[in-house]
């Protein structure tokens, strides 16, 4: 990518191990990959790492290399690892890509793009066909890059809709990674800014939210009367100044109802009515009847204007409030209506990082008692390598096709956050997926929590915050947790059996007072559900682990907006004589209760400080 | 007997490997299979073994042979093959 590596403290710059990251491997399950592109050349690289039990078995038409060691393909319909989509080759680029000078998307977002760790080498395992990516490939993907030795494994995939974790391959695979090792990255879904509607809910995965980082693209609009917008969209074309006379989509149809020609719907707009002109459409997927009905240009409405889309020709997107403006124009100015539509240009957002509307929110609908998504990191408008043959935009008619390509979503997000944890890998080669997420989450910085339309989540959008992988390399205390402290945590809310359907051993759960409670587990984030309208009082129990200088001492301090709670630590110092020592303490947050609304919630921070370090965590009491 | 449209995909998960040294993956697999359905017709219906990191396999089942594999003391779960997207 170009741009949020640096924005996230990665740059060329930054203090790399480079013979431990050329020994680390990033498994992509994922579309595939495209093994030729400039982002997965070898040039430099040597032999696999020694540790490597993978193979090449990309099929037809495939070949590994030194950078791309491995690829394998998991359906029946497709004969090869090569990525006919592009979503597979953007992710794995993303998190591992090499170096490459000089790309751009026709001349925006222009830069030299790097993956997190470009020293390290990549195993793509290919589980989806046009059909989609079926969970037993997705089981089998799994089943290999565990064997195969991965060190980190990223999957930008998922579903809309909750799976309980018995059910859901990406939680149960994730758990025989974690066991040996493996730590998973795995996208939130892009159902938001709707509350509980967060995808991965796994405590064993490290679940990534979508925010925006400082570089945003627009593009304008001036309209006849002077007045300039600023849309919201990837517009490449030039239309050299020109101004071209607009007209409403309900105003280019007579076959249609009024509500399907405004939003141009498929085959309501007549091409004698739009042609030279700029059509302006109630829905943004009226794009494509605009460019196939001969139209000049179009002007589209979406729900949410944070995201910057790649339109197949000269067009803008606005949001309700913007769009209502052109719309007001186009009404009194009856015939003389001009609109001229600007290149695309990119402007710094000071704003960022902001979580993104469509990034999936919680709370947890299967554990509320863990906070997911657990991260942000970048994933709008994400310039990385695609597929050649690809189509840039779910267009038919769009015939463009580009090296590297702008994306935006969870999955972009998603090979950020597993990028970071391989950096911190690289320092930490023998730390647990635990200790890693932990590293990842307590050190990540504050989100712009600013009071948005879709921001009102809070922790429940961005989790932790987001990614700092500098400052992760030396967080000062981890909490850590093992295969044993998560299956004590399902046996709280599942059956033996039911646990064991995850674990797939013979654990067993306790029974009786020792048991302890959702609170106790060693999450790097605290979280507990109360009953509305009812006074608290929770306790959470945790055990950090000093992972810095032999001698420290920690002071516990928490930041609180609300007078809703009343947060105490005990002991409120923790002094630690060595490295790897563990320390214990206890949190209670009493209050008087919290409403009865939906998602009411109360939030703090924990921060441990030794001056040096700052451990954070989030405090959030919901009433669910 | 059922027809190929009866049939759907389920994932049959066993769980972690056994430490056994001997233990052969896909006879396993193919074994548990026949409790269900005529031998010489277990291979045509498994689609898929997992057999490296954890035990598992998928296979094209009807809704009583889901229920038979089920029921099974050595099947941990049986759940239908579901699509993903990219996101």
């Amino acid at each position: 990518t170009t741009r949020s590596w640096d924005f996230v403290g990665l740059n060329g710059k930054t203090k790399r191990n480079r013979s431990v990251e050329s020994d680390t491997i990033i498994g992509v399950i994922d579309t595939g990959i495209w093994p030729e592109s400039e982002s997965f050349k070898d040039h430099g690289f040597g032999p696999p790492p020694k540790k490597w039990k993978g193979a090449c078995e990309g099929g037809k038409n495939f070949t590994c290399n030194k950078k791309l060691i491995g690829a394998r393909f998991y359906g029946s319909l497709y004969d090869s690892a090569r990525d006919d989509e592009g979503h597979g080759t953007h992710t794995a680029s993303t998190a591992a890509g090499n170096t490459v000078n000089d790309v751009s998307f026709y001349g925006l977002a222009q830069g030299t793009a790097r993956g997190g760790v470009p020293s390290a080498r990549i195993a793509a395992y290919k589980v989806c066909g046009i059909e989609g990516c079926p969970t037993d490939a997705i089981l089998a993907a799994f089943d290999d890059a565990i064997a195969d030795g991965v060190d980190i494994i990223t999957i930008s995939l998922g579903s809309p809709d909750v799976a309980l974790l018995q059910n859901d391959p990406i939680a149960i695979g994730a758990f025989h990674a974690m066991t040996k090792g493996i730590l998973t990255s795995n996208s939130a879904g892009n159902s938001g800014p709707t509350a509980s509607k967060v995808a991965s809910v796994a405590p064993w995965i490290l679940t990534a939210a979508a925010s925006s980082s400082d570089r945003r693209i627009i593009d304008k609009v001036i309209l006849g009367n002077g007045k300039t917008l600023v849309g919201a969209s990837v517009n490449t074309f030039r239309l050299n100044g020109t101004s071209f006379p607009l007209i409403y989509g309900k105003d280019a149809s007579r076959q249609c109802s009024e509500i399907a020609a405004a939003s141009c719907q498929d085959g309501c707009l007549e091409s004698g009515l739009v042609k030279g002109k700029v059509v302006l459409c109630d829905l943004a997927y009226g794009v494509d009847e605009a460019y196939r009905s001969g139209a000049v240009g179009s002007i589209l409405k979406v729900d949410w204007d944070d995201d910057s889309q790649i339109l197949p020709f000269p067009a803008t997107t606005f949001s309700d409030k913007k769009f209502n403006v052109i719309k007001s124009y186009y009404k009194n100015s009856t015939k003389d209506a001009q609109v001229n539509l600007q290149r695309s240009e990119v402007e710094r957002d000071a704003a960022a990082p902001l979580v993104a509307s469509f990034s999936s929110r919680g709370p947890n609908s299967i554990l509320p008692e863990i906070i997911k998504p657990d991260i942000s990191a970048p994933g709008i408008t994400i310039l990385a390598a695609f597929s050649p043959t690809a189509s840039i935009t779910e267009s038919s008619d769009d015939t463009r096709h580009v090296n590297y390509n702008i994306l935006s979503g969870t999955s972009m997000a998603c090979p950020h956050v597993a990028g970071a944890a391989a950096y911190v890998k690289t320092f930490h080669p023998d730390w647990s997926p635990a200790a890693i997420k932990s590293s990842l989450m307590t050190t990540a910085s504050p989100m712009n929590a600013a009071q948005t339309s879709y921001n009102a989540a809070g922790e429940f959008a961005y989790g932790s915050g987001h990614i700092n992988p500098v400052q992760a390399i030396d967080p000062g205390l981890v909490y850590e947790a093992f295969k044993q402290d998560y299956i004590n945590l399902l046996c709280l809310v599942l059956n033996q059996t039911d646990v064991r359907l995850i674990s797939g051993d013979n654990s067993t759960c306790s029974t009786g007072s020792d048991k302890g409670s959702l609170q106790d587990h060693n999450y790097p984030s605290l979280a507990a559900v109360v009953a509305p309208n009812k006074s608290f009082s929770v306790k959470f129990h945790r055990t950090v682990k000093n992972v810095g200088p032999a001698n420290s001492t920690y002071n516990a301090k928490i930041l609180a907006n609300s007078t809703q709670v009343d947060i105490k630590v005990e002991p409120e110092v923790l002094s630690f004589k060595s490295l790897n020592e563990e320390k214990t303490f206890t949190l209670t947050a009493v209050g008087k209760g919290l409403s009865n609304e939906q998602h009411s919630h109360v939030t703090a921070l924990l921060v441990w400080s030794d001056g040096i370090h700052s451990v954070r965590s989030p405090i959030v009491i919901h009433n669910n | 007997e059922a027809i190929d449209e009866e049939r759907k995909v389920h994932i049959v998960y066993l769980g972690s490997l056994p430490d056994n040294k001997v233990y052969s993956p896909m006879s396993h697999h193919l074994g548990l299979l026949e409790k269900v359905v005529e031998s010489n017709f277990a291979a045509k219906i498994l689609t898929r073994s997992y057999k490296r990191s954890f035990s598992g396999f998928a296979a094209k089942l009807t809704d009583q042979e889901k229920e038979r594999l089920a029921n099974m003391k050595e099947v941990v779960s049986v759940f239908p093959n579901r699509l993903l997207q990219p996101q």
